[in-house]
């Protein structure tokens, strides 16, 4: 999963 | 983005105003764990150190703001403000967070996404964010008679947590390759926690009765 979908959630 | 999502983080956002509305309206932070507010502040500010180095939308790095202020404004409030800080009850408020906080600490460490400080401070507050209401639900057995405004506060938390479980599942079914084992772990432990007060206080609601906790 791209690094931008890991850590989009607050 | 998806509207579980969305729908959580406004929950959450309301529930952080209730409170502040609580605590400015009756100028009282009577039944407010001051504890689980510091372990929040503790969660948000370990979990959004991306705000240094990486912007994903306008929407993200306000709503991070947001949640480093509004929590450090409560604090304030019940630390300092002349009038709050008087209807603190520190007697009652007991938790030894360092219990909650270590345990959180050496799981990050050992198990994470990736060994470094900030992979490691971003596991923590995943985990810690998973037992931070604690002090606040143990405050609230104590307190016999919960306000109102607070059992509303403690209620809306877990609605966000509930809508997030909501919004892993459509990103699982929407996603393919989304994964988030640690999230989704932690999460729904953290949802579970509040099982319990959600009974109570949907009963409390039911019978039109005051909201008090069993011992």
């Amino acid at each position: 999963s791209s690094i931008f979908s890991r850590k989009d959630e607050l | 983005m998806n509207i579980f999502r969305f729908a959580g983080d406004m929950t959450h956002l309301l529930s952080i105003i209730v409170l502040l509305l609580k605590i400015n309206a009756t100028k009282s932070c009577a039944g407010v764990s001051l504890k689980t507010q510091e372990l929040y502040l503790l969660v948000f500010v370990t979990r959004y150190l991306d705000l240094l180095y990486s912007y994903i939308s306008l929407y993200n790095t306000f709503m991070k703001l947001f949640f480093i202020c509004s929590s450090g404004c409560v604090i304030w409030y019940i630390r300092e403000h002349k009038t709050v800080s008087q209807t603190y009850d520190s007697a009652q408020d007991t938790f030894r967070v360092l219990f909650l906080a270590c345990p959180c600490m050496i799981l990050a460490l050992t198990v994470n996404h990736d060994f470094t400080v900030t992979e490691v401070l971003w596991t923590f507050s995943i985990y810690l964010e998973a037992v931070a209401i604690l002090p606040q639900l143990v405050l609230l057995q104590r307190t016999k008679n919960v306000d109102t405004l607070t059992g509303n506060y403690v209620f809306l938390l877990g609605g966000y947590r509930a809508l997030y479980l909501l919004n892993w599942i459509y990103r699982i079914l929407t996603e393919p390759g989304y994964r988030q084992w640690i999230v989704w772990i932690s999460g729904t432990i953290q949802t579970a926690i509040y099982c319990d007060f959600f009974y109570y206080y949907i009963k409390s609601w039911r019978n039109n009765e005051r909201l008090s906790l069993p011992s």
